[in-house]
């Protein structure tokens, strides 16, 4: 299956 | 220079002690707005933001943002022992050696002081910038009282092996959790009510398309600081992280970001 994103794609390091 | 005080230590030990088991590290952000917490664990696929904001202090003094890593099971273990009437306060200089102070002293006749010291730490992979996406990006919205959710989540847990999957469905009148294990499946329906004479209690749902979206059952019980809010928003979208928001006060409130499993 598709690899499972993490949440760092959605937010950024600030 | 930051000096921060709360005349009820209640908040902050409910928010450590509700983090404190899920997360044993977290980031506290100090500035001009507020004091921002942000912890995440090595899933990689949940992040919680607490955002206490200044107005929420009865002392607020934070001349220079302050970033600090804290050991916040420490702090959970830590604080267990004070009152929740203590009076806290929160207290960091840039020039200190990486130092916080947290200070509880017994309201009536402050006989009794304790400082905790705690050394910041380094903590990898936060803080994140959070973009606040509008409600419009999301298929569903539900809100409900956490006094609802809180036993669905331990319903949903009764089959709680740790790869148990947990699935949220929003159609037009009713939201529909389903748990599967190894031993079976449960599944939840509840229906939007609607309950002039209680604001608070209604189960609402906002839905623009039908949306189905399946998370691990472990992440979903770290939503259970429902005991510091009466109402929790869940809002999803299949190309978003879920957010199950808990308002504490008007200026203060709990998210917790869950990315969907892939299908």
């Amino acid at each position: 299956g598709r690899k499972q994103s993490t949440i760092t794609n959605y937010f950024v390091r600030s | 220079m930051l000096e921060l005080r709360l005349v009820q230590a209640t908040l902050f030990k409910n928010v450590v002690e509700a983090l404190g088991d899920l997360f044993s590290t977290a980031h506290f952000n100090s500035s001009r707005t507020g004091l921002e917490l942000q912890a995440k664990d090595n899933s990689r696929v949940t992040l919680i933001m607490l955002l206490l904001r200044a107005e929420a202090f009865d002392h607020y003094l934070c001349d220079r943002g302050l970033s600090m890593g804290l050991n916040l099971a420490g702090m959970a273990k830590a604080f267990c022992c004070t009152n929740n009437d203590d009076i806290i306060t929160i207290k960091a200089e840039e020039d200190w050696s990486d130092t916080v102070t947290f200070t509880f002293e017994s309201p009536e006749d402050g006989d009794e002081i304790s400082y905790f010291h705690f050394d910041f730490m380094v903590i990898n992979g936060v803080p994140l910038e959070i973009p606040e996406y509008p409600e419009s990006e999301y298929q569903a919205i539900v809100r409900m009282p956490s006094a609802k959710f809180m036993p669905i989540c331990n319903k949903l847990s009764s089959f709680g092996d740790r790869d148990t999957v947990v699935i949220i469905s929003v159609d037009k009148e009713s939201v529909d959790f389903l748990s599967r294990g190894k031993t079976g499946t449960l599944t939840i329906f509840c229906r939007e009510t609607q309950t002039v004479d209680k604001p608070k209690e209604p189960t609402l749902i906002e839905m623009k398309e039908k949306v189905s979206l399946m998370f691990d059952l472990r992440y979903m019980n770290s939503s259970k600081a429902s005991t510091l809010s009466d109402q929790v928003t869940i809002s999803l979208s299949s190309k978003l992280p879920a957010v199950f928001e808990y308002k504490i006060t008007e200026m203060s409130c709990i998210r917790y970001y869950m990315l969907p499993r892939n299908e």
